[in-house]
């Protein structure tokens, strides 16, 4: 049972793999590199 | 003008003993509570406009019921008779209730399930009367249109610890945790229903399976991104072209995000969320997958 | 051992209220030692004001020159910031809170009150001075702490702050050393007229062996939730306004060093060290911004790395 258990937990990775989430991740790491660059 | 008056209550306390309630609500009515000649007290009209609604609802008469309490409404106010108070406040959620105003009556309900005094007046408040208050409120929530509003009060309702004692809490987890209901619940919470609430609407449907399909499609929207009207109709248990009905209206109606392509017959459920919190609710349940493993793991002497 | 701070000693306690030393000298406590139950309630309870203040009261004793908060309570008062001595409205609940509170075993008397002050830092306003003054001449020992919710989330730290107003007309020998804090511009004034006016106390924290074990328990949660979040979504109106704090303060130093530049400076202006020019105190703002956004960033590519770069 506990092997079940995890390659459940395995098969529920990557954690998230959309368009959406990618084009909001990429936008936010962007958004913070632009930021540390004005303050620098 | 007065011995008419005392004859109506008479006769309206004879019929009330014989349990003919609109008659003796009736006979009440009849009673001018703004005459001139006899000079009525505020907290008098109201006791008698409340004694008139309850008899009205006591056959379910929610229309005539609704008259006197909206004229208790201008006095209420004013009155700090609280049983009084306590008895409008009943009265009120029970007639929202049968006019199927379920959210409206669910907060109401809940309002009266949170009384933490058990002696008003003369009257005691026994811990039974605050629980069917309770459960009338989940009742009446689950009955609702599936929407963010209902989220809100099935939320307060989840989390309200009384709740997990009621006969009805698995239901009300199953509908806040937003799983699909299969027939057999939903015809286990038939049983417990009254019988307007069991009502068919003009389109033949009863209230509680328009609420249960409406509760099912915003479900399915958690778990898929698009979906055929057929395998809808399938999942609802109901033809596809009414399943296409129903979730065009909600749609309209603001109560779930999808848009419809009636060429190809297919729905596409939008999420509200951000994709990055949606990644965080993924991340935290594969954490809580981990924690579950790990605890398995030392119970087992892993 | 570490449990026991928890025995409230009645007599010993009296005792050292009667001997006043708070007369003599203004600095006499100079310590505060807060639980880890009456923090854990004060930041909960500040966090869930959201943007509006919260306050309440400490309770506990004294220990030569440390304070002791054993537990803090709720008032049902909001806005504390609009009016002196808003506590005012809560007087009863005050009351039947303490009477109640003793018959339940809590014998530690008021000794504080505490409120929040949601994004712009911990000190003390020209009403929270008042009020601490007032509190300190009719109920002392009396102790003042600010917790800011806000920034708590955003610099993963409780950014709390312990303070005592001096009487009036006092001066005190040397200015008080304090961490530096950004302030908003439109509290900057309300800050400055009333710093000297107070002073901070260092704070520790202790906790019970009970409560030790019980936050061991928790550490399961705590992790979760620690992945499971993101710094850089929830406060997202708060580093916003920063920014714009932020570009004012720029302007304003902007403005400062085109006068200087054509000798238009007063003289007083000229002997300010270049730490303390507002150019200075601006760019450590924006560093201390930047960095907060960063560590938010950091803890995003880890948690990518970790949970979406493994294909099965």
């Amino acid at each position: 049972s506990l092997l079940r258990q995890v390659s459940s937990l395995v098969r529920r990775l990557p954690a998230m793999e959309s368009e959406k989430f990618q084009d909001e991740f990429l936008t936010e790491y962007n958004d913070t590199l632009l930021m540390t660059y004005l303050a620098v | 003008e007065e011995q008419v008056v005392v004859i109506r209550e008479k006769l309206a306390e004879l019929y009330e003993s014989e349990q003919q309630w609109s008659k003796a609500a009736q006979m009440l009515s009849g009673i001018d509570l703004d005459s001139g000649i006899r000079m009525l007290d505020d907290t008098n009209k109201l006791s008698k406009c409340v004694q008139i609604a309850r008899l009205y609802l006591e056959d379910d008469d929610a229309v005539n019921a609704e008259a006197f309490i909206n004229k208790a409404s201008f006095l209420v106010t004013n009155s700090n008779q609280e049983v009084l108070n306590l008895q409008y406040r009943v009265c009120y959620a029970r007639i929202l209730d049968l006019k199927r105003k379920f959210l409206e009556a669910a907060v109401r309900y809940y309002g009266i399930s949170q009384i933490e005094q058990r002696q008003i007046g003369d009257e005691e408040i026994d811990e039974n009367a605050l629980e069917q208050a309770l459960s009338a409120a989940v009742t009446c929530t689950i009955l609702a249109g599936a929407g963010p509003q209902r989220s809100r009060v099935l939320a307060t309702l989840y989390k309200d610890e009384r709740c997990s004692k009621l006969k009805i809490y698995p239901i009300l987890q199953k509908v806040y945790l937003e799983r699909i209901l299969r027939k057999p619940e939903i015809d286990a919470f038939a049983e417990e229903l009254k019988p307007h609430q069991k009502a068919l609407l003009p389109d033949k449907s009863t209230v509680l399976d328009r609420a249960m399909i409406e509760h099912n499609l915003l479900s399915a929207t958690r778990s898929t991104y698009f979906c055929s009207f057929d395998e809808l109709g399938t999942l609802l248990g109901i033809d596809p072209r009414k399943a296409e009905k129903i979730a065009s209206r909600m749609i309209c109606e603001d109560r779930m995000r999808g848009s419809i392509d009636q060429v190809e017959a297919v729905i596409h459920f939008e999420d509200d969320s951000e994709g990055l919190q949606q990644w965080d609710q993924q991340i935290a349940g594969l954490c809580q997958a981990v924690n579950d493993i790990l605890d398995s793991m030392s119970s087992k002497g892993i | 051992a570490m449990d026991e701070v928890y025995r409230f000693d009645e007599v010993a306690n009296a005792r050292a209220l009667q001997q006043k030393p708070w007369a003599n000298d203004p600095h006499h406590y100079r310590r505060v030692r807060i639980s880890a139950l009456a923090l854990l309630k004060m930041v909960v309870h500040a966090r869930s004001g959201g943007t509006i203040e919260i306050m309440g009261l400490m309770q506990g004793k004294v220990d030569g020159d440390t304070m002791v908060v054993m537990d803090a309570f709720a008032l049902p008062v909001e806005g504390t910031e609009t009016r002196v001595n808003a506590q005012a409205d809560a007087y009863e609940y005050m009351v039947d809170y303490s009477t109640i509170n003793k018959q339940a075993g809590r014998l530690e008397n008021v000794i504080g009150w505490y409120h929040s002050h949601p994004g712009y830092g911990c000190w003390l306003s020209g009403i929270d001075v008042s009020t601490q003054m007032l509190n300190q001449t009719y109920q002392e020992p009396f102790l003042a702490v600010v917790i800011d919710p806000t920034r708590t989330v955003s610099a993963g730290k409780v950014e709390i702050g312990a303070f005592r107003t001096y009487p009036k007309d006092y001066k005190p020998p040397d200015d008080p050393i304090s961490e530096y804090q950004t302030i908003p511009l439109n509290k900057i004034e309300d800050f400055g007229v009333h710093c000297k006016q107070y002073y901070p106390l260092d704070i520790t924290y202790f906790k019970s062996s009970l409560d030790s074990h019980l936050l061991d328990l928790l550490w399961n949660k705590y992790w979760v939730n620690t992945l499971s979040s993101s710094p850089l979504l929830g406060n997202r109106d708060y580093v916003a306004g920063q920014i714009f704090d932020l570009a004012d303060k720029l302007e304003q130093a902007e403005g400062q060093l085109a006068h200087s530049r054509f000798g238009m400076l007063m003289s007083s202006q000229r002997k300010k060290e270049p730490e303390d020019s507002p150019l200075a105190k601006v760019t450590r703002d924006s560093s201390k911004i930047t960095a907060e956004q960063v560590h938010g960033l950091m803890s995003q590519v880890i948690k990518d790395i970790l949970f979406n770069s493994v294909h099965p």
